[in-house]
């Protein structure tokens, strides 16, 4: 564990407790995609399936990540779907999940480490990850808006896999450990974020609403 | 020499 992994980690629970606190006290979903999550949520059930095929006790913190990860993502899907669904924007969160879950499909079964279950799930996994943050960009541009608390639910959920680079780095050159699918998949979702970067520390940070077009 | 593809990360 080095740096900043940790703080990649403790930016993804920070996005995760953003999103949630920001539709619990609003009671509101409103500005946030109910197909991101959902991708999400996806992501981490196939990428942690071993905390369902062998139980392991719980006694590492990873163990405990990993049961947070899933839950917090699914109970938000819950809060999106069936709690505040009358707030759920519906026909601005319009792209098609499909276009992004058949092509990390295919490509996982194309492009991975070893051909067998667990190990063409964990590459899916990797790849929707990079795109699951799409149908949220997409729904801020039809929208021409993102409320503040999104902006910042955003800024944790990019940052973390930005801090993920640098762990990378970090493990290359003093562990000698690459993880080559993870590292061009995590390079990719980063990228997608630069736009609303930029926004972000131009105008959030000002204390100015993010509005598009810029 | 390199140590690949061990998935031991979130």
């Amino acid at each position: 564990m080095n740096i900043f992994r940790l703080f990649g980690d403790l930016s993804h629970l920070a996005a995760i407790a953003i999103l949630l606190l920001k539709i619990w006290k609003t009671r509101s979903c409103a500005g946030v995609s109910g197909k991101t999550q959902l991708l999400f949520a996806v992501c981490f059930i196939t990428r942690y399936i071993d905390l369902f095929l062998h139980f392991v006790s719980l006694y590492n913190t990873e163990k405990v990540m990993k049961l947070i990860y899933i839950s917090a993502s699914v109970f938000t899907c819950y809060l999106i779907f069936f709690k505040f669904k009358a707030t759920y924007d519906g026909n601005h969160d319009s792209m098609r999940a499909e276009f992004l879950i058949v092509p990390a499909a295919g490509l996982a079964c194309l492009i991975n480490t070893k051909f067998d279950a667990i190990e063409i799930l964990w590459t899916f996994s990797i790849y929707l990850e990079a795109v699951a943050i799409l149908p949220q960009l997409f729904l801020i541009s039809k929208t021409g808006e993102a409320e503040t608390i999104t902006s910042h639910y955003l800024f944790a959920q990019g940052s973390y896999r930005a801090l993920y680079i640098l762990n990378w780095i970090y493990r290359y050159h003093y562990e000698s450990h690459v993880d080559t699918i993870a590292i061009v998949a995590g390079v990719v979702q980063t990228i997608l974020y630069c736009d609303f970067f930029y926004l972000y520390i131009t105008k959030v940070v000002k204390g100015q609403k993010i509005v598009l077009p810029a | 020499k390199l140590i690949e593809g061990q998935h031991d990360e979130l």
